[in-house]
């Protein structure tokens, strides 16, 4: 729906607003690894078309937060100057529900936004 | 800022690129001259300029807006989440997702619509993909991922221009000034450190 402005937007549309595609991605704020959840797997959906997990399995997505979710949400952190912690939480789930472009962030495994980039801390310098 | 695997660009050379929309969305001229102003902001500082053509089919730039699948192998989720996508160069593809509330003028902050998208804040974002350039970290660039639902965010920061002139030089006419403008609402998350 295109709106000429904002005060073109009718009034009973204001309080029948819809849900946001993954505003059910908030269910998952605490989650941790190494445990299992409902739909957590959309998640995982989520993140590769993101490119945040390379490469899906053969079949679906288990529900299980495991090592490749645990990476993917570091990486997310990362890129979204966030704290880098591999965990669900609130301020990363506050970003993994806002809309956003559909283009992946991380294509054919690379990325130039900050979890591609070179790490500060592994910096080794030699004395001329 | 960044730009796609093997940094795909526009021909050397390039000076003019044609745009045009799909024919079935009978977009009127308000609408048009969204896009007009998002590329405008782009030819501000680099030496690419758009022009719209009739001719979908010959244009360098598609745009169209569409809902669910609609035959590029990404399709659109319905109200937020993807709000649009585009392709590398030299491809030209610039969908958006037709279920979006979008508006086309006036300040979406003052929208009643918590939905409430601004179509050329995120215009402004796709052509910067159309163009060659990717998501980059820097939370005020155009070029970050993410835009909130009642803001706008159509000026190019430093970060874009940077990028955009790296692949095609600078606007000879170019004062090597911007003034980003960002507005925010609704979201509470921009906590986050930068």
């Amino acid at each position: 729906r295109l709106f000429p402005n904002p005060s073109e937007i009718p009034t009973w549309m204001t309080n029948h607003a819809p849900p946001g595609a993954w505003d059910g991605y908030r269910n998952f704020t605490g989650c941790t690894r190494g445990k299992t959840y409902d739909g957590l797997s959309k998640l995982k959906n989520y993140f590769q078309h993101f490119g945040y997990i390379p490469n899906a399995p053969p079949l679906n997505f288990t529900d299980d937060f495991d090592d490749a979710l645990e990476s993917a949400v570091r990486a997310y952190q990362k890129n979204f100057n966030l704290n880098i912690t591999g965990e669900l939480d609130d301020a990363t789930i506050n970003y993994i529900v806002k809309p956003r472009c559909g283009v992946a962030d991380i294509i054919n495994g690379t990325t130039s936004m900050n979890s591609g980039k070179f790490n500060d801390t592994n910096l080794h310098t030699v004395a001329h | 800022y960044a730009f796609f695997p093997g940094k795909p660009r526009w021909p050397a050379g390039t000076r003019t690129l044609t745009y045009a929309f799909d024919p079935n969305e009978n977009l009127d001229d308000a609408t048009k001259q969204v896009f007009a102003n998002a590329f405008n902001q782009w030819s501000k500082v680099t030496t690419i300029t758009f022009t719209e053509t009739t001719s979908y089919r010959s244009a360098d730039i598609k745009i169209g807006f569409y809902s669910g699948d609609h035959g590029d192998g990404e399709p659109f989720d319905g109200v937020l989440g993807t709000l649009a996508h585009a392709f590398s160069p030299t491809d030209g593809r610039f969908h958006l997702d037709k279920s979006e509330d979008w508006v086309v003028n006036g300040d979406v902050r003052e929208s009643s619509l918590s939905n409430a998208i601004d179509l050329e804040s995120v215009a402004v974002h796709e052509i910067g993909h159309v163009l060659g350039l990717g998501h980059s970290s820097v939370e005020e660039a155009i070029m970050y991922p993410t835009i909130s639902s009642r803001t706008r965010k159509v000026e190019l920061e430093e970060d874009d221009i940077k990028g955009i002139q790296e692949l095609y030089g600078s606007n000879p006419n170019f004062n090597g000034t911007t003034t980003a403008t960002t507005s925010r609402d609704r979201d509470s998350s921009y906590g986050g450190r930068r």
